[in-house]
């Protein structure tokens, strides 16, 4: 990513990506 | 756009509130524990040389434990944002009450804040939220305060913490630690504050949370709003809880990995 501001917090996206890991 | 929905947490606000047997350590202010708003909550005390309840209601530590607590654990009727209800907050004041004037973030040293991470590594805590900076940092206090990160990273404890807010660039004993996530302050427009500190290291293995004009619960039952890094850090913490809760059988590697992706 290479910048000095991190990503915003997204939840849903981590919600669906751990639904997909533990099913 | 509300704050919850800004970081994308509304659907899971909706899906649980959180489950008791995820324990949050709280490393702040002492809380208002008998707040309407805060009494159906999961409090659970580990006091430190400090009670875990306020004793004067107006002092900055409690204000600023208690919106803190709020943020995290409220009444979801409450106005505060009360993103996790439901799992349990284990407070571990390390602010006095007696600090006068109004400090923006409350300060603690690397000694006083290795031994508070020790303490809710004890008592089970699954992510801790440290909405707090340093003061007095020497060396050998650092290189303690480092074992206590390593400490929580073998235990798979996670660790969401204050950017800081002095409008810098860089980062500090806290934030360069690699195990844990550093948390910068955003509008509601998910822009930076002009006072969070931003840096490399920030930008690469931090998050950015809502930290302006958040409201949240005062100690004497009245409204607060507030804003900074330290208030950005709870919706970090809240959503790794709400995680956690949904996927108990998640490592703490996936579920910072999840959040990170």
């Amino acid at each position: 990513r290479g910048s000095v501001v991190p990503p915003l917090l997204d939840a849903e996206s981590a919600w669906q990506i751990l639904s997909t890991v533990n099913t | 756009m509300h704050p919850t929905e800004l970081v994308k947490l509304t659907r899971l606000m909706q899906r649980t509130q959180g489950s008791s047997d995820i324990r949050i350590g709280l490393i702040d202010g002492p809380v208002a524990t008998s707040h309407t708003d805060l009494t159906n909550g999961h409090l659970q005390e580990i006091s430190g040389n400090n009670g875990a309840s306020c004793t004067r209601n107006n002092s900055n530590a409690c204000l600023h434990g208690t919106f803190i607590a709020g943020v995290l654990a409220a009444r979801r009727t409450s106005p505060a944002p009360a993103i996790c209800p439901d799992c349990t907050l284990l407070i571990r004041p390390i602010f006095s009450e007696s600090t006068s004037g109004r400090e923006h973030m409350p300060s603690a040293t690397p000694q006083e804040l290795a031994g508070a991470i020790f303490d809710c590594i004890n008592a089970g805590a699954r992510v801790i939220n440290l909405s707090l900076a340093l003061a007095q940092p020497s060396t050998r206090e650092e290189k303690l305060l480092d074992e206590a990160f390593n400490r929580a990273l073998s235990r798979g404890v996670l660790i969401a913490a204050a950017a800081g807010n002095q409008g810098m660039l860089g980062s500090s004993v806290i934030t360069r630690h690699p195990w844990v996530i550093p948390v910068v302050a955003c509008d509601l427009r998910g822009y930076p504050i002009n006072e969070s500190n931003l840096g490399s290291t920030i930008g690469t293995r931090g998050l950015s949370a809502p930290g302006d004009n958040i409201t949240g619960l005062g100690a004497e039952g009245q409204i607060l709003t507030m804003g900074g890094t330290s208030v950005a850090v709870p919706f970090v913490t809240g959503a790794i809880a709400l995680l956690w809760s949904q996927f108990p059988d998640a490592t703490a590697a996936q579920i910072k990995l999840a959040l990170m992706s």
